[in-house]
Order: structure tokens, then sequence, then C-alpha cells
């Protein structure tokens, strides 16, 4: 069993809050994009972070993989790394641009927004 | 069902953000405001030659609203009929001009370098709109018996692409003609990638316009209907629109190397080096230049 009291503290260290989805503003101006990109000029792209702990909960939709491989972290550190907090669903954005040929082109890009956090 | 707002681009730039009543009440200003204040309509790229500004036409900037407001309210943009499915729309603007030495002003011709499509998305729709400008010539209209016939030919061919009636009632209105053009681009695309070695001017795409009286040969002055291309400006440009899938799933940073090639190949190497260090460097840790380049 994993050595952890109630509050999930562990020997009196403030433990990472659990994998989760969490705020990613984009701002392509600021990646120097904006000379190819007219719309949008940024857009909210969110990023998934924290700790895929045991036990892992349903909602972060496990592959068996996770589940075993988050069984043996918590078994034995050592023998491997806990799983990883990973987008599980992403969305598409709509960009307009110029391309190289100063033709101004609408595309969607597939995977551009995290809708749903996971462990895998 | 789901509730979406279809702006017109009527509505008055004022009131873009007036809010927009949904039978859930659900208050869509918020939401859409994003959305104009993110679409630019004028985007100076050449920051050294403002006159080389691109202006989006009203018709691409359009589509982008529908299909980001589509986006935000969950649906697939390229699953609507609209868009053929597409999920590129690419959009040529005319620049061509007429030949005003043979007056009346018979024929027109459209030339589009269409080189910068990727032969590996799958063309799914393509056409052709011209804008039909108002002309007070109500007299001569009413004189005129049967219908107006608008033809679309290739530069090098008498095989009619595609035609549209008009009453001539209708040609003293403004309205865009749209002219399905789609079998011979593939065609084109087809014939080009097999033989484009031997193109030496590029991959170029023409039509020819003429307007008949009904489907006698009698070719009217394209003057009369408001098709002459003298003095417009760029939101009335005829456009070449082109509506491609991608099959597998597209890479962002496509766009990016294509941006530095194609800047690198118009001669600018250092401003283009230097600006390739910026990008770069921003995201690396590197520790050198070679690694930076990495």
């Amino acid at each position: 069993t994993a050595l952890s009291n109630r509050h999930g503290k562990r020997h009196g260290k403030k433990s990472k809050s659990r994998c989760s989805k969490k705020a990613l503003h984009v701002n392509f101006k600021e990646l120097g994009w904006d000379d190819w990109i007219i719309a949008p000029l940024d857009y909210e792209a969110y990023h998934c972070e924290g700790v895929c702990d045991f036990p892992l909960r349903s909602h972060l939709e496990p592959t068996n993989h996770a589940i075993i491989q988050t069984l043996m972290n918590s078994m034995d550190p050592s023998s491997t790394p806990p799983s990883c907090c990973v987008p599980t669903k992403l969305s598409p954005i709509s960009i307009l641009y110029i391309d190289s040929g100063n033709n101004v082109v609408y595309k969607q890009y597939e995977d551009m927004v995290v809708e749903q956090c996971g462990c895998r | 069902f789901q509730c979406a707002a279809i702006i017109t681009h009527s509505t008055p730039r004022r009131n873009r953000g007036a809010r927009i009543p949904h039978q859930d009440g659900q208050r869509s200003s918020k939401f859409l405001k994003d959305i104009f204040a993110s679409s630019h309509p004028i985007v100076g790229h050449h920051k050294d030659d403002p006159k080389d500004a691109i202006v989006p036409h009203e018709y691409m900037l359009s589509i982008y609203r529908t299909y980001s407001a589509a986006e935000k309210l969950g649906l697939n943009a390229s699953f609507f009929r609209s868009s053929k499915f597409a999920n590129t729309i690419t959009s040529f603007v005319d620049r061509g001009t007429d030949d005003l030495l043979h007056s009346p002003l018979r024929r027109q011709k459209y030339l589009f370098d269409v080189s910068t499509l990727s032969d590996k998305e799958e063309l799914v729709g393509a056409e052709l709109r011209i804008f039909r400008r108002a002309t007070g010539d109500l007299q001569s209209s009413l004189q005129t018996t049967g219908l107006y016939d608008i033809q679309l030919y290739p530069c090098r061919s008498d095989r009619l692409l595609d035609s549209r009636s008009l009453d001539p009632l209708d040609s003293t209105k403004p309205s865009w003609e749209v002219l399905n053009v789609w079998d011979t681009f593939k065609a084109h695309r087809h014939h080009y990638h097999q033989h484009h070695h031997q193109h030496q001017q590029g991959n170029l795409l023409c039509f020819q316009l003429r307007v008949t009286l009904g489907k006698s040969d009698i070719e009217v002055d394209l003057r009369h209907l408001g098709l002459n291309r003298d003095g417009r400006p760029q939101q009335e440009k005829a456009i070449l629109v082109a509506y491609t899938r991608s099959k597998k799933r597209e890479n962002l940073f496509n766009e990016m190397k294509e941006k530095i090639k194609s800047r690198r190949s118009a001669g600018q190497k250092e401003e283009s080096a230097a600006e390739e260090e910026a990008v770069f460097s921003k995201g690396a840790k590197g520790d050198g230049p070679r690694r930076r380049r990495r």
C-alpha cells in the first residue's frame, strides 16, 4: 500500500496536484508567427499537468497499461516511473493565414486545444 | 440540434459585438467578439513595404468567422457540406486587368498561379467567384428579351466549363456569380504533376469568360453587366477558391517551413537567417548556433 495519510501528505511534503487540465494561453504574435497568421493571433490551448498516482481516478480514463504501470510504481518506485498526465481528447481550431504565394488560406488544424487529460 | 449564430457580413461594423438572442437565451456576444477582434482585416506583411499589405477577401473572413464560431459550439467545420468536407480552403485573388484596347469588352481572361497548392492534399471542390457590379443601364435591360448566358471556358479550348443564366432585370443589381471549375482544376493538377518539368512558367490556371444573348453566339459587352475589372477594390476582385482535404494529420510546422523557404528563395537570406535565429532561440535553450539551428 502507498504510504500516505488521509490528506495525501507524504512525510509532511505538500503532495503535487492530481493530473488535470490547466490553462495555457498561446500568443502567435509572441511566437513571431503574426507575419503569416492573420487570425486568430492568440487562443487558449490548455495543457495537462499533475501526478498520475495510485489509485487512478476513472475520469482519467487510464489505459490498462497505465493502471499496471501505476500499480508497479506505487509498489516499487524504482522499478518504473508513474504513468504520464497527457491530453486524451483534443479539438481543432481554424486558422486564417498567408501562404508562401501570398494567398489567403483557411485551414482547420487538428489537435490544437486540450479538451481532456488522462494518464497513459 | 445546436443553435449557431451565422453573421452576415452586411452587419455594420459598429455593432458587430451586438448581442444576438438565441432560443435558449445563450448570449453569444462574448465569443463572437473574440472572433471578430482576432480577425484583422488588413495585415501588413511586408513591414518595410506597406503597399504589399495583404487584404483578406471578405469571403475568406466570413468562412473563418463561420467555421470558428461553429468550432466554439463544438461543431466540426470540415463536416459542413458548404465546405465540401474540406479542411483547407485556399483563395487566389485575380490580379488581371482588362484589355481595354478592344472596345467593346467581349471576353476576359482570368489567370491564377496555383503552385502553392499542396499536391499531397485531395482537391474536393473549386469555384471561380466573380463580382458583377450594379449597372445603371435599366433602359437597355428592359429592351433585352430572353436571358443572358454567362459562360466560362479554359483559355486554350472551347469546352464549356460552366454557365449561369442571368435575367436582364437582375443584371442591374450587384451580385457574385459562382462558376464551378472543379473538374478542369482536377484535370489540370493531374496533367501538371505528370509533366511539370516541361512547364517553364509555373503552375498556372487560365479561364476565359464571355456572355451571350441566350444560347445565341452574340457576345455582349461585359461592361454592360458590370463585369469590367478597372477600378475594382480588393473586396470586389474575382477569386478562385480551392477546397482541399489533407489525408494525414496536418503538421502546423509545414507552413512555418514554407514561409522560411519562400523568404530565403526571395533573396532575403540575411534577414531570414536573423528571423530564423529569433524564432528558434525562443524555444530551445541552445548553448551555441549549431544547437539552435537543430
